[in-house]
């Protein structure tokens, strides 16, 4: 089994730890683009320099319910953190691309039993928790990866909003996602499944957009218990509490329930649509 | 006594809610900008525009223990929502200069006694509480108005980051702040003060970049205290209790300790810098 989770947003939302509370492990370490940009000025007084967009993989193998899977995080550090983000979206897009061509050229080998998928089956996309709606740069970017990948928006540090405020933003972006005709992952409800499973699959679907948490640290609430989360003056907020935020729903979508089906929707769908376009040019 | 104030940062890090949670009533609406384009968007399937910074002006006269204040606050909608945010500190400087130009010439006139001063005695400049450090945007801007106006930088939103988070963000951007020579308002301590003047100065002038949360709602908390604050599933922040944030100290500054020190600094530094510049030219 293998998953390629591709994580995009801008510097300081989250993702890697995010990505490392999804996994509980330290898949991403926190020491990518921001640091060193900063080394760099050591040496000279420059000006407020851009930052460029670079992609990134992290391989871990992990074990899920006694399951091996092969696990790659592909990052992109910059994103959205120059003054000029005009084309940031670019070199994603072609990384996304050039995992189609490498899986194109690998199917048409004689041998292809044993390709190894490289093609993106998810694209979790941060949004910046302003409580407003969606900003230019987000709209742009979704635009232009949604035909291409399994797009997941998140809400960000969920816990910047109070619970009203959470229902409001998620309802402004999916107006401005439906607005702008941006089609996100959707798994497909089968009317021959059980109750139960139409009705987690629905919870799911609803949830979107994820207002998530993320923390690996372990902290104790004001009743004693031990718990992955972030201690504040005022409170413990807990990743795994469904009361919280939608972590809980998120990692179902991600490694338990869907993960087939993101690999599918990418194979039967998205990479179809690529090849087709491409061959018939 | 007047109080002409700047409020700048990117769309949703709190600003209106921090204005009118210091002035404790709704100097600021929420239907600027933001609203304005979304209802531009229904006419037309419009790609993700890129959106102009515009000047706003809000006059209100307020009471401060028995004195009447008139406070002006500008605020500056469309900085950094952009994709691209190239110059979007022009507009802001351009209406820095242009109400410098403006006393300059009302001091030129035969009766000056009556000068309507409408200089900015300070700019609040809001951080986004990435955790990390400034962002390319945030030194590019603060370069270019630290010399004009007497700049107070904020932590926005700051009950997004803990404790220890806060102090390791707060040491980052003072870091970058002083590696890039941005000067920020400093308050003189006279050594002729008293001692619990110079403690009380020390103390603000150390909270410096401020940690603030804003909100005009009023909540209880779980032991009962009717307080302005933020209620979450896991607690309540209280925004005049300074173990939550800065908010007490910042306002401080502003309305009662420094308010002539920010108008004097304006006048005898900064505005003498600027005329000083022009008549020499
Ligand atoms: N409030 C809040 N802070 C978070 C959350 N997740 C991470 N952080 C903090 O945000 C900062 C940046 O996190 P990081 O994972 O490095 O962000 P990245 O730059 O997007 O990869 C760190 O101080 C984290 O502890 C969250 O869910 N809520
Ligand atoms: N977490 C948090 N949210 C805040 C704070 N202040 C305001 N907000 C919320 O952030 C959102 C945007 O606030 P607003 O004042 O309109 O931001 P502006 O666009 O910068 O003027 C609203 O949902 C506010 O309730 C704060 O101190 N902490």
């Amino acid at each position: 089994f293998n998953l390629n989770l591709m994580v995009v947003g801008e510097s300081g939302l989250g993702k890697k730890t995010l990505v490392n509370t999804l996994f509980n492990r330290e898949v991403l370490k926190s020491t990518e683009a921001v640091l060193e940009s900063f080394d760099k000025e050591d040496d000279e007084e420059t000006e407020a320099e851009d930052v460029t967009v670079k992609i990134n993989e992290y391989t871990n193998i992990i074990e899920e319910d006694g399951v091996k899977l092969k696990l790659n995080i592909v990052t992109a550090p910059g994103f959205g953190d120059s003054i000029d983000n005009t084309d940031s979206w670019k070199p994603i897009v072609n990384e996304v691309n050039r995992r189609f061509d490498q899986y194109l050229e690998a199917e048409s080998r004689i041998n292809r039993s044993t390709i190894d998928d490289q093609r993106i089956h998810a694209l979790l996309y941060f949004i910046e928790p302003t409580g407003h709606s969606l900003r230019s740069l987000d709209i742009e970017f979704m635009k232009q990866v949604h035909n291409k990948v399994n797009l997941i928006p998140i809400i960000a540090k969920s816990d910047t909003l109070t619970d009203k405020e959470i229902v409001d933003f998620k309802r402004n972006i999916i107006n401005d996602i439906s607005f702008q005709k941006i089609k996100t992952f959707k798994p497909e409800i089968f009317d021959n499944d059980d109750e139960e499973t139409i009705l987690n699959c629905q919870n799911i679907v609803d949830a979107s957009p994820f207002a998530v948490i993320g923390s690996t640290k372990e902290v104790e609430t004001h009743d004693g218990r031990i718990v992955r989360g972030r201690k504040y003056p005022w409170g413990v907020i807990e990743v795994d509490n469904e009361e919280h935020n939608d972590f809980v729903k998120l990692r179902q979508l991600l490694i338990r329930n869907y993960l087939e089906e993101l690999k599918e929707q990418t194979n039967d769908i998205l990479y179809e649509n690529y090849r087709n376009e491409k061959l018939t040019r």
